[in-house]
């Protein structure tokens, strides 16, 4: 799940 | 973390440490707007707030750490350095960013995909991110004489977007239901802002002159 939204993204 | 994603973060990365770079070793911020590093410094800051409730990698929080620790201190740099603060043109930058944080906050509380504070800020600093460059530009076209420095800074930073649309479109392209219009949305306005920027900067440096922008 947590990979799935932008906010891994910086 | 697809190749895009990584470059992007290198080139902005890199936008920071010229930045940096420029200001502590000859110890001027000459064409550097103060209103866009004070812009980003709240962008970094209400984009990181997750920073200590959700952990994705080591290299996530420390590249977190490292914008957020270098957009404050080049404010600081530029607001209470003793040498550094008198080669800030304060006269010259004078776009009024506190209107650009306005319409961006009731933007964020508009549109936005979750409505939870952590979400509005996040939210908010996309649209923020997306116009923080515009008083540096502003002022780029005002000192005209753009120092190789600052030149590339500005290019770096309307890069690293540019590698970002890339990823999206990769991510979108191999992760089911990556879809997000909001930050795409941002994200492809940010880069559209470069672009004349981008156009001045390759002609100068295709004719190997010194880069100007049209007043």
């Amino acid at each position: 799940q947590q990979e799935e939204n932008t906010k891994d993204e910086l | 973390m697809n190749i895009f994603r990584l470059a992007g973060d290198m080139t902005h990365l890199a936008s920071v440490l010229v930045l940096l770079l420029k200001i502590h070793t000859i110890k001027s911020c000459a064409g550097v707007s103060l209103k866009t590093q004070e812009l980003y410094a709240i962008v970094f800051a209400t984009r990181y707030l997750d920073i200590f409730t959700s952990f994705y990698s080591i290299y996530n929080t420390l590249m977190k750490l490292i914008f957020l620790g270098s957009s404050f201190s080049i404010v600081w740099y530029m607001r209470y350095h003793k040498t550094v603060r008198r080669t800030y043109d304060r006269e010259q930058d004078t776009f009024r960013h506190w209107f650009l944080v306005l319409p961006c906050l009731l933007l964020a509380l508009l549109i936005h995909e979750k409505f939870t504070f952590l979400e509005v800020l996040w939210t908010f600093s996309l649209y923020l991110e997306a116009v923080a460059i515009l008083p540096q530009l502003v002022l780029l076209q005002r000192t005209r004489n753009i120092d190789n420095l600052t030149g590339q800074y500005v290019f770096l930073l309307g890069g690293y977007r540019g590698f970002y649309i890339l990823n999206w479109i990769y991510r979108y392209l191999t992760e089911p239901h990556f879809v997000h219009w909001i930050t795409w949305i941002a994200g492809l306005v940010q880069t559209l802002l470069y672009a004349d920027f981008f156009y001045y900067y390759f002609q100068s440096w295709k004719n190997n002159k010194k880069l100007q922008l049209p007043a």
